[in-house]
């Protein structure tokens, strides 16, 4: 009997997750299909799903934390470029679990889809529901460059019972034939688009984000400047590659991983002062903040000034308050604007005061180009994109550009000066920044 | 499997993990063309009276004489080989209709056992095991 519990209990929840699929379908077959499924236009209608490789259905060929980890990273690299998190439940109850995994050979776990051997058929997976693998193929961990890869069999898999078909294009980690595995593959982005037709794109407020420059020497001796974009949230954080248009992967990381010693449930703003005489990374949060040591890839306790950290912003930035919503370095005035409010206080960095005649308005200093339309106060995030070469400022999921000094002006001079051209979304812009479950940070 | 065993079990062979069959000939070919949703399965319901349209399909149905005459590579006619192109298109293969050496390696590869095309709920024996029914 407890063989069987793998396809019974899907079956025992029919009209529950009817009731659910069924109300996506109804809305979608009155506008597409009416008496026929439409296949790719079905989906889970809850965000959190729990998966579990059922016991009974461990693989022969490795050891139970090598599957175990190997589908944990497949469900993260949905999650990675998905509004859904995935948390592995080992101990609900069977029916609370929404997707369950399990290995057999032949007629395997009561299902009535016998499988074929050694050879062809290697794994079939259900609508919102259950997957199966052949344990008489030859299962390996990824890289290993033999046999079939499970990591790429179990993210085509879980790409089904999340809703997608098969899909022909080259590239596509949902084609029925399996490919030997490149090294490190990835979701692409068609497949990204499909999984996002289904479930909507990722959105959320970010704490700070901010371009991070760096000297390089190539290996001529050259010395290059490069620079990485990061957004970060609460405890974690993404580079994004700009060339790419999206985030590295395998993030997000949690944010102790890469940047040792700043506060690691988030900040508040990043700044990084770069100019002739300056070179320094600064974190904030609350009344304090840290100074980035690059080289040796963590905080200054002491720093070449010999101040030590973390220090009270007050000390640091006389006349600024704290603590504050975030911050941006202007390489183009050297002055670090702090916002707080609904205020701006512009702090000439080489005066090492704030500059007259602020704290001024927001709207006064970033007037909005199309009335009415300006995040007013309490910004998230404001970021100078050396990409873009544009100041950005970032409130829940949208954003603001502020007009540019030169090529915006220049097309259209009536702009105000610092206008705020109307809002966007940011994942238009910035794709794919999507959380995964903090059970799957470690994955 | 034999009524009595000796009681060390040491008749029993257990069996080595079986090779999935091949696909070598046409009637294979034909299961897994099936199998995969490449050819659909005749529901008699479904020719007789198709409710949504209120039209009579019977006329689509060529009839058993009319296939007698079909020649292979004829693929206008037999639902196997024009199944057969579907099979090629969607796999990158030349679009030949003919049951030919790349078509049968590309069957033979490791896959997904979901099917490729769309299935119809109406083949309710065995489901694919995709649709949302089973659940």
């Amino acid at each position: 009997p407890h063989r069987s519990t793998l396809t019974t209990t899907a079956t025992d929840r029919p009209h529950q997750h009817q009731n659910r699929v069924a109300s996506l379908l109804s809305k979608r077959r009155q506008k597409r299909h009416v008496g026929r499924r439409a296949w790719g236009n079905m989906a889970f209608s809850k965000m959190v799903l729990k998966w579990r490789l059922i016991g009974e259905g461990y693989s022969s060929q490795l050891t139970i934390q090598d599957q175990r980890h190997i589908i944990s990273l497949a469900f993260r690299m949905w999650s990675e470029v998905s509004p859904l998190e995935f948390i592995e439940d080992t101990s609900s109850p069977l029916a609370d679990v929404d997707i369950k995994l399990g290995f057999g050979t032949g007629r395997h776990l009561g299902c009535n889809q016998k499988f074929d051997g050694t050879g062809r058929e290697f794994a079939h997976a259900w609508f919102l529901g259950d997957i199966h693998f052949d344990d008489d193929e030859h299962f390996t961990a990824p890289n290993t460059g033999s046999g079939i890869s499970l990591l790429k069999v179990a993210v085509h898999e879980i790409g089904h019972v999340l809703g997608l078909p098969h899909i022909y294009r080259t590239g596509s980690i949902m084609q029925p034939s399996y490919l030997p595995q490149e090294s490190g593959f990835e979701i692409n982005w068609m497949d990204r688009k499909s999984i996002q037709h289904l479930y909507g794109g990722c959105k959320g407020q970010f704490n700070t984000v901010f371009d991070w420059i760096r000297k390089e020497r190539t290996q001529y001796g050259e010395v290059v400047i490069r620079f990485n974009t990061y957004f970060m949230r609460d405890g974690w954080y993404w580079l994004y590659e700009n060339r790419t248009n999206r985030t590295r992967y395998g993030d997000p990381v949690a944010l102790q991983v890469g940047w040792h010693g700043i506060p690691p449930d988030g900040v508040d703003a990043s700044v990084h002062v770069w100019n002739r005489n300056t070179d320094a990374v600064y974190f904030f949060k609350g009344t304090q903040y840290w100074r980035y040591d690059d080289d040796n890839d963590q905080v200054f306790t002491v720093d070449p000034e010999g101040h030590l950290y973390p220090r009270l912003i007050s000390e640091g930035f006389p006349g600024v308050p704290s603590p504050i919503d975030t911050a941006f370095y202007d390489r183009r005035d050297y002055h670090i604007y702090f916002f707080k409010g609904t205020y701006v206080y512009v702090f000439d960095v080489t005066a090492n005061r704030v500059s007259p005649g602020f704290p001024r308005k927001i709207t006064a200093v970033f007037p909005a180009v199309v009335s009415g339309d300006h995040p007013g106060g309490s910004i998230d995030a404001a970021y100078f994109s050396y990409t873009h070469n544009a100041v950005f400022l970032f409130k829940d999921t949208q954003f603001w550009k502020v007009v540019g000094r030169s090529r915006d002006r220049w097309r259209r001079p009536a702009l105000p000066r610092n206008g705020l051209l109307p809002h966007r979304k940011v994942e238009e812009q910035w794709f794919d920044i999507c959380n995964v479950h903090p059970s799957a940070l470690k994955v | 499997e034999k009524l009595f065993h000796s009681r060390d079990h040491s008749d029993l062979e257990i069996p080595s993990s079986h090779q999935a069959e091949l696909i070598t000939d046409k009637d294979t070919a034909e299961l897994f063309l099936s199998r995969y949703g490449f050819i659909r399965p005749v529901n008699w319901e479904e020719l007789q009276f198709d409710q949504s349209t209120g039209i009579s399909n019977d006329e689509d149905f060529p009839g058993e004489e009319d296939l007698s005459g079909i020649q292979e590579g004829d693929s206008s006619l037999s639902p196997f080989i024009s199944a057969l192109r579907d099979f090629q298109m969607v796999s990158g293969l030349s679009v030949t209709g003919l049951f030919d050496d790349a078509t049968k390696a590309a069957m033979n590869k490791p896959r997904c056992g979901v099917p490729d095309k769309e299935t119809d709920d109406a083949t309710e024996e065995s489901p694919p095991p995709t649709t949302a029914t089973d659940r």
